[in-house]
């Protein structure tokens, strides 16, 4: 038996929003430590990991480890049901073939039950290991959005270059170049406005701006982002999502052959 | 021009 309910129900509905694009199916699991998600893109470059702590919801009931294979796209056509005021319950029998999405209006006089089917996937599960970053940035996440959307409309391909003097974006294509340059700026009035940059070596990858766009999805689940990057490994791409966990994205980089 | 690795090349799968 699984049942989780989840005051804030827009959380879930932005995190559906920040992956569906990227997967189409994922396994959802469901351990004593929080509901969590691993998942890769069909070609095998990009991958989100996602985690939503069980104290982060008002009722967290988790019997036994439960793993639910759904189709991201059928689940968001769910959730938009609800309203983002809703409290959002999440519901499950062990061994059963569905799940229940509960929708509660804020004042408890509209409820809605949306059943889904599950299917089985093959989960594809990769061991990251817990990693000392050489470059980590960490910006206003609609800023990181604004540059990559920028630069997707110049080029395909962004190298991310980290050193203490800043992060330079920059990208070619066909029409010309463009490169952005972010310095460190802590002295702002709130502390989500900040660009940190904390360098042990700098960096320069490259990567597929095609991505680092379907990324920025996530942008609406907080504030800031967290880009870390060491040279030659892929870059992980982290939006916190307020006292519950995170959504990380991480994309392999282009490497000279 | 850069070529695109897989995360498979840098993660074992478990």
């Amino acid at each position: 038996m699984l049942e989780l309910r989840l005051l804030q129900g827009s959380l879930l509905k932005k995190v559906l929003e920040a992956i569906k694009d990227l997967v189409t199916d994922a396994n959802f699991d469901c351990s004593a430590t929080g509901f969590s998600l691993q998942a890769m893109d069909s070609s095998h470059v990009a991958l989100v990991a996602l985690l939503l702590r069980a104290e982060g919801f008002e009722h967290y009931r988790c019997d036994r480890n439960l793993s639910m294979g759904m189709n991201l796209n059928n689940m968001s056509k769910m959730l938009k049901c609800a309203g983002n005021d809703d409290i959002i319950t999440i519901k499950a029998d062990d061994g059963g073939d569905t799940v229940t999405f509960m929708f509660e209006s804020p004042n408890q006089d509209k409820i809605s039950d949306f059943e889904m089917k599950l299917m089985d996937i093959d989960s594809e599960h990769l061991g990251i290991p817990e990693t000392e970053y050489e470059a980590i940035i960490r910006m206003p996440s609609q800023e990181f959005a604004r540059i990559c959307r920028d630069l997707s409309t110049i080029g395909d391909t962004v190298v991310i270059s980290a050193s203490k003097e800043g992060v330079k974006f920059s990208t070619k294509g066909d029409i010309g170049s463009a490169n952005v340059v972010c310095r460190q700026n802590t002295s702002v009035d709130k502390p989500e406005d900040a660009t940190v940059i904390e360098i042990q070596q700098p960096v320069s990858l490259t990567f597929a701006l095609r991505y680092m766009n379907s990324f920025t999805k996530a942008t609406p689940l907080s504030n800031t982002v967290t880009v870390s990057m060491s040279n030659e490994l892929p870059v992980v791409v982290e939006y916190k999502i307020a006292e519950m966990g995170y959504i990380r994205f991480y994309l392999a980089p282009k490497i000279e052959e | 021009t850069p070529v695109q690795n897989d995360l498979n090349e840098f993660y074992a799968m478990v």
